[in-house]
């Protein structure tokens, strides 16, 4: 059950994760599925432009800080792009 | 800007409140959005006035979840509002998410300073990657409201789009100096440069300026730049004071009559106390400078031209003071900014100035600007 809880836990946060680049990173929506890939991919470039536009220690990857700043509050203007 | 530097053709906008959040009283909506349009106007040739029907370059309304134009807000928290870039028809509107709590201090979502944000959108900026910027996209709710400006990368930004505001023809402007563009950073090799407050911690010294602080470590010639809020959030800006307990491992930081105790980035539970609590009397309303001594336990406190001397292991103000500074510190300004401790020394900082104090000669040796310290 806790495995179950923690595997959930972690595909909402790669959902998450999916919504936020797409609405502000301009990540194109057929690029699912993406959370698998452990490759330089889309998604990793991606994270790569949030972590670098936020000031966040740029990892590639979805590391706590990362999380942390994704889910505080914000304008919802895209960072890069435009409105989706 | 946004792509394709969209701005608008004139420098007289209109804008119109179209509709209302219950959460506040309609006058401080209105309030909240006329101080957010001032901080734009106040740095462009931007002009606005208000109109209550019809058309309007922006338009601001309240709404929630879905509201029509294809990016429904997501109920409490997340995404606060968002708005267009200049344009036409829905271009230049603002739309605020109707399910934050808005409120005119911090207690919620600050209206002033997400109206702010977003009318910058509305005048043609995009977001900044500048977490100092007012157009950083995540809301900053540490924000001092009482001391809030725009950044140097907002009045840069807007600008480029609108130029700075007129000067007026009553307004003498000496030939040689350009417009004020704003709020700046504080330059470390300013022969100017004064600091508000200055400690050792953890083995480096750290030299308080406005809202940022410069960190030297003895085990590198580089120094590093930092905003106070980026390692603590809670502390206020303009500092009065600061000194180390290394004894204790805790940074002492004052602002007027509160101080906080600091472990690390952390902000001890219980913190701000008031400086009362230290002994100094009530007439005291803030302390200018505060140094260590570390080897003998005792933090002295300067105020005015007056020192209080602290021991450390009794937790209490001495008796016999407060004292001159001139009479125990012979060369040193009659009041001081800051000070620390270092190599056996007192340093004293008093504006564009510092004084290396041996205590054991109780004589000042060697005088030098303020920011030597920082290979200026």
């Amino acid at each position: 059950y806790p495995l179950n809880g923690a595997a959930r836990k972690e595909d909402s946060n790669m959902d998450f994760l999916q919504q936020y680049l797409e609405n502000y990173y301009n990540l194109a929506k057929d690029t699912k599925p993406f959370v698998r890939r452990r490759d330089g991919g889309p998604v990793v470039e991606k994270i790569r432009e949030m972590q670098k536009f936020l000031g966040l220690v740029v990892t590639g990857k979805l590391d706590s800080d990362t999380v942390e700043m994704m889910h505080k509050p914000r304008c919802g203007v895209p960072d890069v792009g435009d409105f989706t | 800007t946004f792509p394709g530097v969209p701005k608008w053709r004139k420098t007289h906008l209109t804008y119109r409140i179209v509709d209302y959040t219950l959460d506040l009283p309609r006058d401080a909506v209105d309030s909240a959005i006329e101080k957010a349009l001032n901080v734009w106007k106040e740095v462009t040739a931007l002009t606005f006035s208000r109109t209550d029907e019809g058309e309007a370059d922006i338009k601001i309304s309240f709404a929630v979840r879905d509201h029509g134009d294809f990016s429904p807000f997501d109920g409490s928290g997340h995404v606060l509002a968002h708005a267009y870039p200049p344009g036409p028809g829905f271009y230049g509107d603002i739309h605020f998410d109707d399910d934050e709590l808005w409120v005119e201090d911090k207690s919620g979502t600050n209206l002033f300073l997400v109206a702010a944000h977003e009318l910058g959108h509305s005048l043609g900026l995009f977001h900044s990657a500048d977490p100092r910027a007012l157009m950083y996209p995540v809301y900053n709710r540490l924000t001092d409201l009482a001391r809030f400006h725009l950044s140097q990368d907002d009045v840069d930004g807007i600008q480029f789009l609108y130029g700075p505001p007129p000067v007026s023809p009553d307004e003498p402007v000496a030939p040689t100096e350009s417009v004020p563009s704003g709020p700046e950073t504080p330059a470390a090799c300013d022969p100017a440069l004064s600091f508000d407050a200055i400690s050792t911690l953890r083995g480096e010294i750290l030299f308080f300026k406005d809202r940022y602080f410069w960190r030297r470590s003895h085990w590198s010639l580089e120094f590093e730049f930092h905003l106070i809020a980026t390692f603590w959030p809670s502390l206020p800006s303009g500092l009065d004071a600061a000194y180390e307990v290394t004894s204790k491992d805790i940074l002492f930081v004052f602002k007027g009559n509160q101080f906080w105790a600091i472990r690390g980035t952390e902000v001890q539970a219980g913190y701000p106390k008031s400086i009362h609590t230290l002994g100094f009397p009530a007439t005291i309303g803030k302390i200018d400078a505060a140094v260590s001594d570390k080897e003998k336990k005792k933090t002295y406190f300067f105020v005015g031209n007056k020192y209080w001397r602290f021991d450390e292991n009794n937790q209490s103000m001495e008796q016999g003071f407060p004292r001159l500074i001139a009479d125990d510190f012979p060369g040193v300004e009659p009041e001081v900014d800051a000070a620390f401790q270092e190599f056996g020394f007192f340093y004293f900082f008093r504006g564009s100035l510092q004084f290396g104090f041996d205590p054991n000669a109780k004589m000042v040796t060697h005088t030098l600007k303020s920011n030597d310290w920082l290979y200026c």
